[in-house]
């Protein structure tokens, strides 16, 4: 049994190690991919794009376009009724957009 | 009070980085609306 | 008996580590096919319109979305710099990030949730290296929970 057990975590060592590689070289493709200047471009979605969404359809949506490590921060207001969101930005003015409706 | 803090503004964050504060604000809104149900609404705090 | 007993808790651990790895590369994966799928997209709808859409039209990755029902008053205080925002809702909201939007905008191919159509397994294998399409395959039949080891 202590054969087949050490053969078999040599399996998963191997499977484990694999994983890592694939994850690390799909981290760095994502990376480059958002960097490239055409995806940078083309990297957008219209507002019927988000309107297009059914559990979004018939909902009051903000979209929220701030720079790099913005802080979102949503105290637990719990039985108090007013429910908050407060965005601070230390790389620049943060951008907010009412999705219209049609 | 307690809170949650997220880092937004990068690509591609880890999935479901939302998801326990959706799952919060919801159980905030439910145990308000249960406070109002039995009639003595708290009184509002102002910021 | 003690050392087998050992071998099973170091197999136990290693198959946890294992399969949150695969699912941080199955997220991986999905962001990546997602992202390729909007772009390619967009180029085509800007070729057969032969212009860009409107730029007060679109917003550009990254972003996030708020959504919260119709009859949700929010009142909304922001800092004469725009740094700072400060939001109250009366009822509750949803916080999404731009992949989940793109997930529900069937960018990802609906393999987030193991539904894809033979033509949209072949677009999402298109767009991942082949290294990674034995995990797209294995996707398309719903989320992998078990260990996936691809033959490779």
């Amino acid at each position: 049994k202590a054969f087949a057990l050490r053969k078999e975590l040599g399996d998963l060592e191997r499977a484990e190690k694999s994983l890592d590689e694939l994850i690390h070289s799909s981290t760095t493709q994502l990376k480059q991919l958002t960097e490239y200047k055409d995806s940078q471009r083309l990297g957008y979605v219209t507002y019927q794009d988000i309107r297009s969404v059914s559990t979004l359809r018939d909902q009051t949506v903000i979209a929220v376009k701030a720079p790099a490590e913005t802080k979102l921060e949503v105290p637990d207001t719990a039985g108090q009724g007013s429910l908050q969101i407060y965005l601070k930005s230390k790389n620049g003015p943060i951008e907010v957009y009412l999705c219209p409706e049609e | 009070r307690s809170r949650m803090l997220v880092s937004i503004g990068e690509s591609f964050g880890l999935s479901n980085r939302f998801q326990k504060i959706n799952q919060m604000v919801n159980s905030s809104d439910r145990s308000f609306k249960r406070t109002l149900d039995l009639g003595s609404a708290p009184k509002q705090k102002r910021l | 008996a003690q050392e087998c007993q050992n071998l099973e808790v170091e197999r136990q651990r290693r198959l946890e580590r294992i399969k949150q790895k695969q699912s941080q590369l199955q997220e991986l994966i999905l962001q990546q096919i997602a992202f390729k799928n909007l772009v390619q997209r967009n180029r085509q709808s800007e070729q057969q319109a032969n212009r860009p859409p409107p730029p007060n039209s679109i917003i550009h990755l990254p972003f996030i979305i708020v959504n919260t029902s119709k009859k949700t008053v929010i009142d909304c205080s922001i800092s004469n710099d725009k740094f700072e925002y400060l939001f109250n809702f009366d009822s509750m909201f949803e916080i999404h990030d731009d992949i989940e939007v793109l997930k529900r905008m069937g960018m990802a191919c609906g393999l987030e949730v193991g539904k894809c159509s033979p033509e949209d397994l072949k677009v999402a294998r298109s767009l991942v290296p082949k290294a990674l399409e034995p995990y797209v395959i294995e996707m398309a039949k719903g989320p992998i929970s078990n260990v996936y080891i691809t033959g490779g």
